[in-house]
This record gives structure tokens, C-alpha cells and sequence, in this order.
């Protein structure tokens, strides 16, 4: 219905005015209706400000850029109406250090509400996991469960070269 | 209603009964490319009762059952339990909302047959899809970001921008 | 015929020249995310006469003129110099294969107006597009694979997977 | 014409057979022609059969799977008909530790014939490279290449934080 979306959209839009700063160290975003008239044919169109650059067309950003305004677009839905439990199947992966570490920090807040299950290949986002299930595949083909040592992790990643 | 245990059998790479129990806060799940980390993802959204093969990379439903390695022979059935902790029965049907913990598994047979349970007995699909209505958790919703879907998000045309914003409501 | 000099001026986030000297070999190009690296690769498909738009990520040509920041005023032309060593003369047209340099120059004005030149001297896109027909390097060629690109052949039809064998041929 | 794209084919099929195992450690691909009789119209598919697996559906294999396929079928052709120059912007993103080492190896015997110019954000990536060019913003939205000290590399990234 027309009234449901139009508040939905306004609460997720303030969200992610205050959740694309804290991802980007600074910068602004918001969100746009393409067609404010027609609420319910409407597409929704991100504004992305990066921290001391301009408003740029969404596809002249950084492959980086874009994902971390994904991830701040979602982070801001997954605040307004937290799902019992988050599956993310490495959405770090074109981070950098500084972001990732800024992702992980928010990441924290929204695990307040929700579970997080993460798959990750960054080794940052597994020391800010409370806990790590590691797969391998001993056998080939074969998946098996083992666990997995945080203080031993850079050791065992050597090894398995 | 959160996470408590998953126990996956014959399930793509997983031939040998897996079972992971996931605590409260955040899970990563690690391991080299190809050992099996997304097929977890997968298993998860199957027993939620995801019905679009392509949603689970593969061709035909079968695909999901252990095809087999060099050194084993393929399995017959895939069979994944997911047994979540009723913490908000209020978001339950009326039926469920005395439990404690709810179980839902699902079994497919190469012949093609399907079995669906909860909590051991034998239900319909139909009935493990309302175990997540009104949670916002269903197999398709925004709580699940599969690899490589989060750039669709910024690629995505406009209207379909919309979809994320309209799931939530 | 290898790369030797990079120049850019006023091209996307290069208000500033910037002088890239190439050695033989691996080079990689480093820094954080949105620094710029992608946009070094954009500046050579550009100054090798790229004529479409979206796969420099743009929507129209006026796109990769350096746009201005909070602290910058945009600026009104963008030039690309990439000076290649000619070392493989029997690849190259004759009244080039002289040379032991090539130098190509990319201009582009707010205005809209293009400029091109091959050493310094005035010449068509045409001319540009020239120097590396017949050496398998063209701004399409197989040799460029952009951020993200990887996941399209693996994802790609089988037609448009043989497109890649077709521009090698 | 017809006989210059089948023999194209057929030197890029035993390339890429011989190019597979040494990027997987094992296993084995090959190419197939989707429609054989007619070549000027057949599409080209990927059978890729993994160290110790099955052959499966492509769209089976894991994110890393698919791109180092892709990335064997690049390379297969990049040995076939070498180009003066490549540039590869971030194709080993999605690889773990062992993947990336093995692709660096074949990228070094590329690099004989031509000249590579990658952008990764992977340190195995960069400490096999001959020379390092950093790009930064220090003036927000400005880019700016700075010399970069190989040794330095892991004490400066842990700086920009
Ligand atoms: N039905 C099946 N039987 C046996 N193996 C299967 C089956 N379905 C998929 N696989 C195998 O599972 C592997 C993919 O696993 P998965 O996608 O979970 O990897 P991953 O750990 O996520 O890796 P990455 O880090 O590269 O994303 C593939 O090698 C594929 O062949
Ligand atoms: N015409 C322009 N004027 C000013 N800045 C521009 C222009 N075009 C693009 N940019 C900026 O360049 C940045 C993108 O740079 P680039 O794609 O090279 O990043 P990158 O170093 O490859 O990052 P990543 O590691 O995330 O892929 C964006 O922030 C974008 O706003
Ligand atoms: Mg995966
Ligand atoms: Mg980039």
C-alpha cells in the first residue's frame, strides 16, 4: 500500500543518511524517488556524496565505493526492521583495511539485534566474528566442519599453501 | 526466532552428516575457494523452502543431492534439518507458538520424491514457508545477501531498488 | 609495442598531472579504494580512442573531464598522453614503423570539441585507432580486463564466450 | 572465416587443458563447441573438472572456482596470441591464499612476453611484482601517485587505518 511504502521509505532514507557517513568516515548520501508522484511505480534512486569528493553519477564510483554504498543501503534496512538472522556471503570482499574495519564495527551494532552468519575471506572481518567455523575439503569433494583457532589463523593459512 | 543447529546430509558437497551449532552474535564461516562455505548458504535457504533452482546455482532441483567425487559414488537423497530457537512466538502461528524450538528438515530423493517436517512430522511445503511469514525471514527476504548479489544492488535499475525497500514493509 | 609513459591531466580524478613511467614487466597499481586505479586503466582505454562511454563508466563523454571536489573548481579539458615504444615495427603502419617512440594525445574540451595527436602532430581518431589495429592491443582487445569483468565469462552465454576467441584470431 | 576460428579454437582448447591443472593444482578442462557443425555460429562452453571432484555445472562451482576458470581461459589465450601489453584490474579478487600464488606464478610467465600492469588489492599479488605504483587521495577526490617500499607495504596499510 502507498502509505506503508512512502513511511518505510522515509524511515530507511533517514538510516542511511546516518549510516553512509559512519561507513565512509564522512561523505553524505540519501535517497531519491524517481518518480515522487507515483509511489507505487516509483524507483528508488541512491545519492552518493563520498567525504570531501561531489555527487557523482552512482556509476563513475570505485568498484569499492559502490559496494560499501550497498552494504550501507542494506545495513539501513536491516536496522529499520532487523531479521532474526543475517546470512552475508562475502560482501567485504572489494573492501579495503580502513573500510572493512569500519564495516565490522557496524556490522557489531546490527548483531545486537540480529545473528550474523558471514562467509569472509578477510581476515579483519574474522577477528571481529565471535566465532569461526572453518571448512575444508580434506577429502576433495568432500566438505567437513573443523574448528578453527583465531590466534593460530595467519599459521594455518600459510600451511595450507 | 534465531539459529540454533543445522545438520546437512547429502546435501551438494556435504555427503558426510555435518552439523554446525551457531551461537548468538556473529558467525564467520571460513575455508580456501571451493571447500564448500556458500553451499551452507544454500542448504539454509533450501530447508527455508527456496523453490527457484537458479537461486541455488543450479540447473534442475537434483542438482542439489551429492553428485559423487572420483573416490565416492553419488548419493540418492539430500536431507537438511534447521532447528531455530521460538525466542519470539508472537511471530508464530498459533500452533507453533507453545514450542520452545521448531525444527524443520526437508529430504529430496533422486527419484524426484520430496518429504517436509516439522519438528519430525511429516508437513507440507506450503506449511515450512508459513513457519517464516510475518518474520521477515523468508527464503527470499533481505536478510540474505548471496555472493556477488551485493553489487547488484548499485547496478540495479531503479524499480528494482524498490523490491528491497517494499520486502522490508 | 610495449607502454613507456603514462600522462594525465584533468582526466576523472586527475586535476594534477601525473606522470607513469612503465618498466618491463609486473607492475601493479595499489592505494585504498577510490583512489583513482581503475580510473589509470579508463585513461589508457580512453587515449587508445575508447569511443563508448559506458565502459569508461560514464553516461556522456563530458564524464571523464575532471568534475571539481569541495575544495577544487572542475576543470574545462582532459588530456591523456601514453607514449609506447615502437619495438615492434612490423606491426605498426608504414610511415610509423620508422619511429622508435610513439606518442598518442587525447583532448577533450567542456565545450565537446576532440583533439587527437600522434607525436604532436594533428590527426583523426581514425589515425589513432591506426597504430594498433593489426597488434591485437585495440581499446577492445582481450589484453584489458576491467574490475568485475573476470565474472562475466564464467557467467557469459556460450556465444558471447566466443567472441573472446574471435578478437585473438 | 571458418578455418581461422577453428584453428584459433583448437590451439586455445589444448592451451587451456594444459594451463587448468596448474592454476587448480590438478584436475582437468577442456573447451566444447556448442554447435560443431556450424563454427561460425557455436558458442564455446567451459567443462571444467576440478582437482578430485566431478565434472559439474559451471554454475555449480564456487565464486572462486569460476574465477580462476576464467582466468585460465584469459591466460590461455593471452599465451596463444600475446598482447604487447595487459592490464588486469582486480581479476584476483576472489581468490584465497593458495589460488593467488598459483596465478601469480602463471602471471610471471606471461609477464615474459608481455608487459602486465594489474591493480589488486592483494598483498601476495603485489609482492610478486617488479614495481609498485601507489595511488592515494590525501587531498580528498584528488589522485595522487606516490613511490611505494615494498618492505614497507604491510606497516603502511596498517597506517592508513
Ligand atoms: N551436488 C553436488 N555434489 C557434489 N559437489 C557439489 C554439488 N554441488 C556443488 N558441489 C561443489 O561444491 C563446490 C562449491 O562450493 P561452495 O560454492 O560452497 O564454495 P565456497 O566455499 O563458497 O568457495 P568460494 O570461497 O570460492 O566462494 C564446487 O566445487 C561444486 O562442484
Ligand atoms: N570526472 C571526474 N571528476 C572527479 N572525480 C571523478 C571523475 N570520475 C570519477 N571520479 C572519481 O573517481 C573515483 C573512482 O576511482 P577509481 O574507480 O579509479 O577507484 P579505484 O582506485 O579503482 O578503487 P577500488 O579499489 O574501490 O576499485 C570515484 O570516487 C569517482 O567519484
Ligand atoms: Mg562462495
Ligand atoms: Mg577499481
Amino acid at each position: 500500500t502507498q502509505k506503508l511504502f512512502m513511511e518505510m521509505f522515509n524511515n530507511v532514507n533517514e538510516q542511511f543518511k546516518a549510516m553512509f557517513p559512519r561507513l565512509f568516515a564522512g561523505g553524505s548520501a540519501w535517497l531519491e524517488l524517481t518518480q515522487p508522484n507515483t509511489p507505487l511505480e516509483t524507483g528508488v534512486e541512491l545519492m552518493i556524496h563520498p567525504p570531501g569528493k561531489k555527487v557523482t553519477r552512482l556509476s563513475l564510483l570505485s568498484g569499492g565505493e559502490k559496494a560499501l554504498s550497498a552494504i550501507a543501503f542494506i545495513f539501513s534496512i536491516f536496522l529499520i526492521n532487523p531479521a532474526s538472522y543475517c546470512l552475508l556471503d562475502e560482501i567485504d570482499a572489494p573492501l579495503d583495511e580502513a573500510n572493512t574495519n569500519r564495516f565490522n564495527e557496524l556490522l557489531k551494532i546490527i548483531g545486537e539485534k540480529s545473528q550474523i552468519i558471514m562467509i569472509s575471506h578477510n581476515k579483519r572481518s574474522m577477528e571481529f566474528s565471535d566465532m569461526l567455523f572453518g571448512v575444508t575439503m580434506g577429502e576433495s569433494g568432500v566438505s567437513k566442519l573443523v574448528s578453527v583457532d583465531i590466534e593460530k589463523l595467519s599459521g594455518r593459512s600459510n600451511a595450507q599453501n | 526466532m534465531r539459529l540454533k543447529r543445522l545438520e546437512i546430509i547429502g546435501f551438494k558437497s556435504f555427503p558426510d552428516k555435518c552439523i554446525i551449532d551457531f551461537p548468538l552474535g556473529i558467525s564467520a564461516i571460513v575455508g580456501p575457494n571451493g571447500c564448500g562455505k556458500s553451499n551452507i548458504i544454500d542448504a539454509i535457504k533450501w530447508v527455508m523452502g527456496e523453490q527457484s533452482i537458479k537461486q541455488l546455482r543450479g540447473k534442475s532441483m537434483g542438482d542439489v543431492i551429492f553428485s559423487g567425487t572420483e573416490k565416492r559414488l553419488q548419493l540418492n537423497m539430500a536431507e537438511v534439518s534447521l532447528t531455530l530457537s521460538n525466542d519470539t512466538p508472537e511471530t508464530v502461528e498459533a500452533d507453533l507458538s507453545q514450542l520452545t524450538e521448531i525444527m524443520i528438515t526437508r529430504r529430496l530423493f533422486r527419484s524426484g520424491e520430496s518429504a517436509y517436517l516439522i519438528n519430525k512430522q511429516p508437513c507440507r511445503l506450503k506449511d515450512i514457508h508459513n513457519v517464516f511469514l510475518g518474520s521477515g525471514m523468508g527464503a527470499k527476504s533481505c536478510a540474505i545477501v548471496q555472493q556477488g548479489n551485493i553489487g547488484a544492488i548499485t547496478d540495479a535499475a531503479p524499480e528494482e531498488r524498490r523490491t528491497f525497500i517494499e520486502e522490508a514493509a
